[in-house]
């Protein structure tokens, strides 16, 4: 409960004319981000303990013994993000909050262009790969190895519930191939 | 033909010549619609006089009511594939962007990247994006209200008092939660943000978001510094998305637009939650 009420504090700090609007002094700033972080690294280990504990279905091993770590990427937002850059396959778990059945086109920052999407029942995934863009202004600031987004159809999200996908690198499949633009039009 | 289009089954968007948004097809319709970047001068002003305060974190006051484009001419590269058509847009080289259309959407996708915007010349600047169409909307529009009902502003106008307007930039921004919209009898265009931003409609059929600002003086109101951010260096960089929608107006009785551009709404501010697993100790059998 003191990881929760932490991030509660956090978001009622946020809710500041100064927090929504930006308007804070530049120290401010930053520190509202650093409380943001904290607050949410304190609330994963309260989601990673209920997402282990759901993730245990019928005939499984007992989730102490095969815990896996379930990591937020706060710098998904600029295409970035340690786990999905790496070359190892990883799961993606997608958690929809709303109340109703969604649908998404997940993006996932990746290093190449090779890859195959398993859905939760083993199908694999109709998916496309886009350059990440670098603009010229942007380019030394960008801490990431990211050259890509890997694009998904995540279709029927169930209404506060969660589905999740296996990723791997997959250099035999012949429809992976490197993304490039269309010739320009003069 | 020179001009490059992206589509589904649902919305088409074709570019020009010049690489800027030209026209917009949805909803059986088809709407000259443009998209570009354009940047104000921030007002410096002496902050001991009321009247003539400097722009700064507080107050958004343009030198003048004149708008600066950020360029003429903008470089595209295309992708299209079985699930997204991108194009990406470069304007300068501290502003691009990348607009997509999905398979299966109803709007199309501007994700934009702005930063750090350059102050060599001394001059703060605040960039908006603005989207002009051929609706008659006869200085009507509408703003959100915390992403809840949608509120009826008149340019130059107050509800109850008679207004005249010195600034009419600056008088005319109202704030954005999450949508502003416009429409006459036959069309709507409709703007989904992804943050909290200023926005307005200074032309008819026109809607224009501010999406980053970098100023070099204090506007005396109480935050004590200019808002130009150079903890990190050169001044920061901002990267957001904003929807478009066009459709038929709502005036026509049709309430499909409004019913979708709500549900996108809330899967735009409450997206899935998205948690990564480093499953190189399982094999794909394993993990099933």
């Amino acid at each position: 409960d003191p990881h929760l009420t932490f991030l509660r504090e956090t978001m009622g700090i946020m809710q500041h004319h100064d927090a929504v609007t930006g308007t804070e002094k530049e120290k401010v700033a930053l520190d509202y981000a650093k409380r943001m972080s904290v607050a949410l690294r304190a609330c994963s280990t309260n989601i990673r303990n209920v997402l282990n504990q759901f993730s245990t279905g019928p005939g499984s091993e007992p989730t102490s013994q095969r815990p896996f770590e379930f990591k937020t990427c706060t710098l998904l937002n600029i295409s970035s993000c340690a786990t999905s850059e790496s070359s190892g396959p990883f799961a993606l778990t997608l958690y929809n909050p709303l109340a109703h059945t969604t649908k998404e086109y997940v993006r996932v920052p990746v290093a190449d262009y090779k890859y195959i999407v398993l859905d939760p029942t083993g199908k694999s995934l109709t998916t496309q790969v886009v350059p990440v863009p670098k603009p010229v202004a942007a380019i030394k600031h960008r801490n990431s190895i990211a050259e890509y987004e890997l694009v998904f159809l995540a279709s029927n999200l169930p209404a506060m519930g969660y589905k999740t996908y296996y990723i791997q690198r997959d250099d035999s499949s012949p429809v992976n191939i490197k993304p490039t633009a269309l010739p320009k039009r003069e | 033909s020179s001009y490059t289009v992206i589509e589904n089954e649902n919305i088409k968007l074709t570019f020009d010549t010049n690489g800027f948004l030209s026209e917009v097809t949805a909803d059986g319709m088809t709407r000259m619609i443009s998209q570009e970047f354009l940047y104000y001068e921030g007002a410096t002003g002496n902050n001991a006089e009321f009247l003539n305060r400097s722009s700064g974190a507080y107050i958004f006051r343009p030198k003048d009511n004149n708008i600066r484009f950020a360029t003429d001419h903008v470089t595209i590269e295309v992708y299209k594939g079985s699930l997204v058509e991108e194009v990406h847009q470069k304007f300068n080289d501290w502003i691009s962007q990348v607009v997509r259309v999905y398979k299966q959407s109803t709007y199309a996708e501007f994700e934009w990247l702005v930063g750090p915007i350059p102050i060599d010349d001394e001059i703060g600047k605040e960039v908006i994006t603005r989207f002009k169409s051929d609706i008659k909307s006869e200085g009507v529009f509408f703003t959100d209200s915390n992403g809840r009902e949608m509120i009826k502003r008149q340019r130059n106008h107050r509800d109850t008092w008679n207004v005249k307007l010195q600034e009419t930039v600056a008088g005319n921004y109202y704030p954005i939660t999450t949508k502003i919209a416009l429409e006459d009898t036959i069309a709507r265009m409709a703007i989904l943000t992804d943050r909290a931003q200023g926005g307005s409609s200074l032309e008819d059929g026109a809607l224009e978001l501010m999406v980053h600002r970098r100023l070099l003086k204090d506007d005396a109101f109480g935050v004590g510094e200019a808002l130009n951010e150079t903890e990190f260096g050169e001044g920061l960089i901002a990267r957001g998305k904003t929807h478009l929608f066009v459709g038929q107006s709502y005036l026509r009785a049709d309430v499909s637009l409004k019913a979708i551009e709500r549900l996108v709404q809330l899967e735009t501010l409450l997206p899935s939650w998205k948690f990564f697993s480093n499953m190189e100790l399982y094999t794909s059998d394993q993990w099933l």
